[in-house]
C-alpha cells in the first residue's frame, strides 16, 4: 500500500526521526537510500496499523532505516545451537493442580 | 499458578539495556536471568556485566562469539566455569567486541555467581509459565517482524520453529480483552515497544509457543547461600559476626 502522506510531509517525519535517534549518514547517497526504506517501513506500518481490531501497534522504532535482511543481520544473532546437550530439569514440569 | 507475574513489580529487573550495534542478545538474555535470580535468592539487583561475556566468554569450547552471536546457556556456562560474573560497573558495555578480555581480580570485586543452569521442559507454555513464576527465564524467539513493534500484544507473523533472537521473560498476564501474553525484557534500549518490552502472545495453539517462545528455556540456578564475595549481603553478616564477637570479648 501506499502511503497517503505527501512526500513532502514524509521527508518531515523522516527528518524529525533522524534527530530523535541521533542517526548521521557520512557515506554519499545513504541518506537518501535510508529514506527510502524509511518510507517503505512507513507504509508497511500505516497499512498495519489501519486495519482494526489488531492487537499490537507498530511505529517508527530506531530500526525503521534498516531493511529486512539489514536487520536481521545486525540484530538478530541468538543461535540455537549449544555446545552441549540441554539438560532438562523437571523443577517447573507443569501438572495439573499446580499452585 | 497465579494468573499474572510481573517480577518488574519485585525488583528483580535492572532497567532495560542497549545492545546497540551489536549482536550481543545472548549476554543480555543470560545477564537478566542471571540478575533476576541474584535478586530473588539474595535479596540484592546489581546490575551485571555483558560486556564481560561478549570478550571472555569465545573460543575453546565456547559456543558463543561476541558481537557475531551466541546462546544464554553456553553464557551460564562461563559464568559458573568464571566462578561468577562481574558487575556493569567494572566491566561496562562498550557496545564491540574488538577488545580482549580483561582479567579482573575476582577477590577484590564484587561479583555474582550461579551453581548451575537447565532447561524448562520443552515446547510446553504451560512449564513456562510454572518455570516464570518462580523467576525470570532466558528464551530464543523468532524477532524479525518485531523490528517496527510498538505496543499491544504481539501475534505475529512469525516462525514457530526457529528463534534467532533472545530476550528474558519476567512476567506474564492477561488483557482486558482476554489476551494472554508474555512480558518480555528485550535489549533494544527503552525508546523500543513498551519502554524496551514486549507483550508476546501466550496460550498459542502451537506448543511452541508464539514466535517460538516455548522451544528451549533456560534459567540459571542458584542456592540461597551462594553470594558473591564483598557483596552488602556478606558485609552485612561479616559485620554482625565482629561486632557479636567484640560483644562477647567485653
Amino acid at each position: 500500500k501506499e502511503t497517503k502522506r505527501s512526500e513532502a510531509e514524509v521527508q518531515r517525519m523522516y527528518e524529525r526521526w533522524l534527530v530523535e535517534n541521533r542517526k548521521n549518514y557520512n557515506a554519499l547517497g545513504e541518506k537518501e537510500r535510508r529514506f527510502n526504506i524509511f518510507k517503505d517501513n512507513l507504509k508497511l506500518i500505516e497499512a498495519h496499523n489501519s486495519v482494526p481490531e489488531r492487537t499490537y501497534e507498530l511505529g517508527l522504532t530506531r530500526f525503521a532505516d534498516l531493511t529486512d535482511d539489514e536487520f536481521r543481520a545486525i540484530h538478530l544473532r541468538g543461535k540455537m545451537v549449544r555446545t552441549s546437550d540441554p539438560v532438562i530439569g523437571d523443577r517447573y514440569l507443569y501438572k495439573e493442580g499446580d499452585v | 499458578l497465579p494468573d499474572e507475574v510481573d517480577w518488574r513489580e519485585k525488583g528483580a529487573v535492572v532497567p532495560v539495556k542497549d545492545q546497540g550495534d551489536c549482536g550481543g542478545c545472548w549476554a543480555f538474555a543470560a545477564v537478566g536471568a542471571v540478575e533476576g535470580l541474584n535478586k530473588i535468592k539474595t535479596g540484592e539487583l546489581v546490575s551485571l556485566s555483558e560486556q564481560e561475556l561478549l570478550d571472555c566468554d569465545r573460543g575453546g569450547n565456547s559456543g558463543n562469539f561476541g558481537c557475531l552471536g551466541g546462546n544464554a546457556a553456553d553464557a551460564f556456562e562461563f559464568i559458573i566455569e568464571n566462578s561468577g560474573i562481574v558487575t556493569d560497573k567494572v566491566y561496562p558495555y562498550t557496545e564491540n567486541d574488538t577488545a580482549a578480555c580483561k582479567a579482573i581480580e575476582m577477590v577484590t570485586t564484587r561479583y555474582v555467581t550461579i551453581d548451575s543452569y537447565e532447561d524448562a521442559p520443552h515446547n510446553d507454555e504451560m512449564s513456562l509459565k510454572k518455570a516464570v513464576a518462580h523467576q525470570p527465564i532466558s528464551v530464543m524467539v523468532e524477532a524479525e517482524n518485531m523490528k517496527l513493534y510498538k505496543s499491544g500484544v504481539f501475534t505475529g507473523p512469525c516462525d514457530h520453529w526457529y528463534g534467532n533472537h533472545n530476550v528474558v521473560v519476567v512476567g506474564y498476564g492477561t488483557t482486558e480483552r482476554g489476551e494472554d501474553y508474555w512480558i518480555i525484557r528485550n535489549s533494544w534500549g527503552a525508546n523500543w515497544g513498551e519502554s524496551g518490552y514486549i507483550k508476546l502472545q501466550r496460550n498459542f495453539h502451537n506448543s511452541t509457543g508464539n514466535c517460538g517462545v516455548a522451544i528451549r528455556p533456560v534459567y540459571p540456578l542458584k542456592s540461597n547461600s551462594a553470594f558473591g564475595l564483598l557483596s552488602p549481603s556478606m558485609f552485612k553478616l561479616g559485620a554482625l559476626i565482629i561486632f557479636q564477637l567484640i560483644g562477647w570479648a567485653l
